[in-house]
């Protein structure tokens, strides 16, 4: 038995619509800790991890641990249907093959509920090392948005590089080329708008801008995202969710050969 | 150019 009630529905409607460009098919994990997910892309080359801790809703019972296979897709027609400020509810039953989404509005007058059905899906579960990164960049959200926008209309894979002088991102296209640099900024009164820049030793790795923007969709769940980066690692790009977890997303570097 | 890697290089199967 599994029932999950979120009262900030909206939440559960922004993660999908976050992540379901990327990933198409992905297992929902529910266990005592909370609801999470661990998908890549189908080339590899990113990888999505979802965590909603089960103190973040207002009930939660998972009386065993299940893993739910969803196609990211039909889950986000559905959940359209739920009004920004609906309390959502996510109903099963050990070994159903079907979920229901229960939708009531603020006020108690509309309930709706849609039942959708699961699939299996063969994932692998990746091991993710802690890891001592090089540099870890904390920026407005809509700012790191905005630039990955920006320099993909002109290249298609940014450097991002971070140094002493602040993080660079430089891309290089037909027409030409493009350097942002975000200095830190330590802004007292609106911590959500300053650019903290932590910094071990210099790195630089090069992207992919595609996959940076698809990421990008998840602006609107957090002020600010941190980018953490080690030359010998994928990039961490993580969206904190308010008082419930994250949207980790790692994307693997260009190399040279 | 660089050559596009992916997760499954750095990230081991559980």
């Amino acid at each position: 038995m599994l029932e999950l009630r979120l009262v900030q529905g909206s939440l559960l409607k922004k993660v999908i619509e976050a992540i379901k460009d990327l990933v198409t098919d992905a297992n929902f994990d529910c266990s005592a800790t909370g609801l999470s997910l661990q998908a890549m892309d189908s080339s590899h080359v990113a990888l999505v991890a979802l965590l909603l801790r089960s103190e973040g809703f207002e009930h939660y019972r998972c009386d065993r641990n299940i893993s739910m296979g969803m196609n990211l897709n039909n889950m986000s027609k559905m959940l359209k249907c739920a009004g920004n400020d609906d309390i959502i509810t996510i109903k099963g039953d050990d070994g159903g093959d079907t979920i229901t989404f229960m939708f009531e509005s603020p006020n108690q007058d509309k309930i709706s509920d849609f039942e959708m059905k699961l699939m299996d899906i063969d994932s692998e579960h990746l091991g993710i090392p802690e890891a001592e990164y090089h540099a870890i960049v904390k920026m407005p959200s809509s700012e790191f948005s905005r630039i990955c926008k920006d320099l993909s209309s002109i290249g298609d894979t940014v450097v991002i590089s971070v140094t002493k002088e602040g993080v660079k991102f430089t891309t290089r296209g037909d027409i030409g080329t493009a350097n942002i640099v975000c200095r830190q900024n330590k802004t007292i009164d609106k911590p959500d708008e300053a650019t903290i820049i932590e910094m071990n030793e210099p790195v630089s790795l090069t992207f992919a801008l595609r996959y940076l923007n698809s990421f990008t969709k998840a602006t609107s769940l957090s002020e600010s995202v941190t980018i953490s980066l080690s030359s010998d690692l994928p990039v961490v790009i993580e969206y904190k969710i308010a008082d419930m977890g994250y949207i980790r997303f790692y994307l693997a570097p260009k190399i040279e050969d | 150019g660089p050559k596009q890697s992916t997760i499954t290089k750095f990230f081991g199967k559980v």
